[in-house]
């Protein structure tokens, strides 16, 4: 998609091609293309490159609607709980997490509330090794409530800054894993008032229309403060959040953009939509 | 669903007697949108459209009594032809072992998976192994191991300071000297763009000579499937696909996507996190599914 083209269907096509690829979805391109047609008729453009810096200013115009940094609370005790499907990321995202709050010189501590998959406790571990940050745990196969809540109350008598709940990836459909989340959830708010502070769900920038069936249903369970949306150091562009920011109001915080430590960046709606046309 | 939706565009255009072409485009656009948002990728979907349009203009169609049911019937007739049609066993060696290599994208389920396969094998009564090739992911190999533990098949490993290839040529040599028949290689997710992890995949494939590559692929990939099965078909030459995550509710067009730029067989589907969760892929169940 170069500038300096004229202005026809051919080139309307075109764009629409790439927000379709972008994994935008199809509802939600055939929305932009139709406020794109109406703001070059109402404003008499004529010229591409105009074009295309609209539809991107107004993309990111949607993402900066509901769009905020994530921001600890000074002088307390943050309980972020981070969730989300299998395999997206949460682990590792976690332990990024925890290395950037680590370098603004909070005490962190991490709370390992995956108690099923194989070795997810020991994953965890890891990742803690390597920054000297402790992980609360219990046995495989115990209550991910109880964790949690040994977590919990763990941090607040260290008197942690910062305590991540790492939790099983669970699909979105699965009633049962549902209700445990939210009992994590429960068991938290319970025991301390205001808490969970963040629960950040986890989208894999390679999902397509799902990610908004993941994101309705995990918002209707638990309430969500923020996405961090990873493996975006793929090809994949990830757009499947315009909708979900649209639609559900819940701001992108962070992305991924690779396996190590410190790939992990906030969020940048500017930078987000120049890349959809990359 | 697509078939109301075509109902409905038809029964809005009943009253003027005959169908014409432009009736049929307007149930094609019906179609290329379900297709759409079901994941399969623009590409795949605007080839299929076009297969489909002649059938779909013929006057099997245009004089029928029930033309929405016509047309559904191509739709789905055509998306379980694309998708099924060959092999879809595990292609044995003709002098044991058999090796299979798992690959794919980060987090895709190769080593569940790994897992499923193993235990699917060992109760068909061969004599599986688990090799542990992913060096890189904290507690991988402590993952496989957990895995094997589960479904009873033993792993090996030789930590994470050896190269991948290394340990996949001493796994090998190991289940031959063992009697094992099927060796199962799980590696590291890595990205399709990822030059010098593909050519790690290759210096594997070149060291071990796999009777099967197979990628696995989340049920919920979006429109950039297309761009990983054709990379890791182009630098493996992929042998088959398995779907992971089936038990959720996406859609699943990636399936077309993969099985359109590849010609791959999808050998099995994973349908859960536990190890007896694999079953082998229904073409025309996974078409019903794409069109909703
Ligand atoms: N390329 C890339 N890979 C990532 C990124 N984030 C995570 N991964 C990889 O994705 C895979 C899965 O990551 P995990 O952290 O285990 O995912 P998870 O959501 O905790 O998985 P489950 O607990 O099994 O549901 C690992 O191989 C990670 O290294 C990212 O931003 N980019
Ligand atoms: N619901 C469901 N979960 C699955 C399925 N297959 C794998 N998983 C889960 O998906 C997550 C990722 O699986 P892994 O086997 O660790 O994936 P991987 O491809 O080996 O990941 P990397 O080695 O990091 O690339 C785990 O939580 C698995 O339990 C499936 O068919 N259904
Ligand atoms: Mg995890
Ligand atoms: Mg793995």
């Amino acid at each position: 998609l170069v500038g300096g083209r004229k202005l026809d269907e051919e080139l309307f096509e075109e764009i629409e091609d790439v927000l379709i690829q972008g994994d935008l979805g199809i509802n939600t391109v055939l929305e932009l293309m139709e406020f794109v047609r109406k703001e070059v008729k109402a404003k008499g453009i004529n010229n591409s490159d105009e074009v295309l810096s609209l539809i991107k200013q107004k993309i990111e115009d949607i993402l900066k609607e509901n769009c905020e940094p994530l921001k600890l609370i000074s002088g307390q005790l943050n309980v972020i709980m981070v969730v989300g499907v299998n395999g997206v990321g949460k682990t590792t995202s976690i332990a990024k997490l925890a290395n950037k709050f680590k370098k603004d010189g909070k005490r962190v501590l991490l709370g390992a509330a995956d108690t099923f998959r194989a070795a997810a406790i020991e994953q965890l571990e890891e990742w803690a090794g390597r920054l000297g940050i402790e992980v609360i745990k219990q046995q495989e196969g115990s209550d991910p409530a109880a964790v949690a809540f040994d977590a919990l109350k763990a941090a607040q008598s260290r008197k942690a800054d910062v305590l991540i709940i790492d939790t099983a990836g669970r699909l979105q459909t699965k009633k049962n894993l549902m209700e445990e989340i939210k009992k994590i959830k429960r068991v938290i708010s319970r025991e301390m008032s205001g808490a969970p502070h963040e629960v950040l769900l986890v989208l894999d920038a390679t999902t397509g229309q799902n990610a908004i069936s993941q994101a309705k249903l995990f918002n209707e369970a638990l309430e969500l403060t923020g996405i961090i949306l990873t493996k975006l150091d793929g090809t994949a562009k990830g757009g499947i959040i315009v909708p979900i920011v649209n639609e559900l109001g819940i701001p992108v915080k962070f992305i991924g953009v690779g396996e190590g430590i410190e790939d992990l960046y906030e969020f940048d709606p500017a930078k987000f939509s120049e890349a959809l046309f990359d | 669903n697509l078939s109301e939706k075509i109902q409905q565009v038809f029964k809005k255009l009943k009253g003027k007697g005959k169908l014409t072409e432009k009736d049929i485009e307007a149930a094609l656009r019906e179609i290329r949108l379900a297709l759409l948002e079901a994941d399969v990728n623009y590409k795949v979907v605007k080839e299929f459209i076009s297969k489909i349009k002649n059938k779909a203009m013929g006057h099997e169609v245009l004089e029928s009594l029930t033309p929405a049911q016509q047309v559904i019937k191509i739709v789905n007739d055509e998306l379980t032809e694309l998708m099924g049609g060959s092999q879809s066993k595990i292609e044995l060696a003709d002098s044991p072992p058999t090796v299979i290599m798992l690959v794919g994208l980060q987090g895709s389920g190769k080593t569940t998976t790994a897992g499923k396969l193993a235990l699917h094998m060992k109760k068909s009564g061969y004599r599986p192994i688990l090799v542990a090739a992913d060096v890189y992911r904290p507690a991988a190999v402590k993952q496989l191991h957990v895995v094997g533990e589960k479904s009873g098949v033993p792993v090996f490993d030789m930590g994470t300071e050896v190269s991948p290839v290394e340990i996949a040529q001493k796994g090998i040599k190991h289940a031959k000297a063992s009697g094992f028949d099927i060796v199962l290689i799980d590696t590291a997710g890595r990205l399709h763009i990822d030059k010098e992890l593909m050519d790690e995949l290759v210096r594997i494939k070149d060291a071990v000579l796999p009777n099967e590559i197979l990628l696995v692929v989340d049920a919920m990939t979006g429109q950039d499937a297309v761009n990983v099965a054709e990379a890791f078909y182009r630098e493996l030459n992929i042998t088959g696909v398995i779907l992971s995550k089936l038990d959720g509710d996406a859609r699943g067009g990636a399936a077309l996507s993969v099985k359109a730029v590849t010609g791959c067989p999808i050998k099995y589907v994973g349908v859960g996190e536990k190890l007896d969760a694999l079953e082998p892929f229904h073409p025309e169940r996974m078409a019903s599914r794409i069109l909703g």
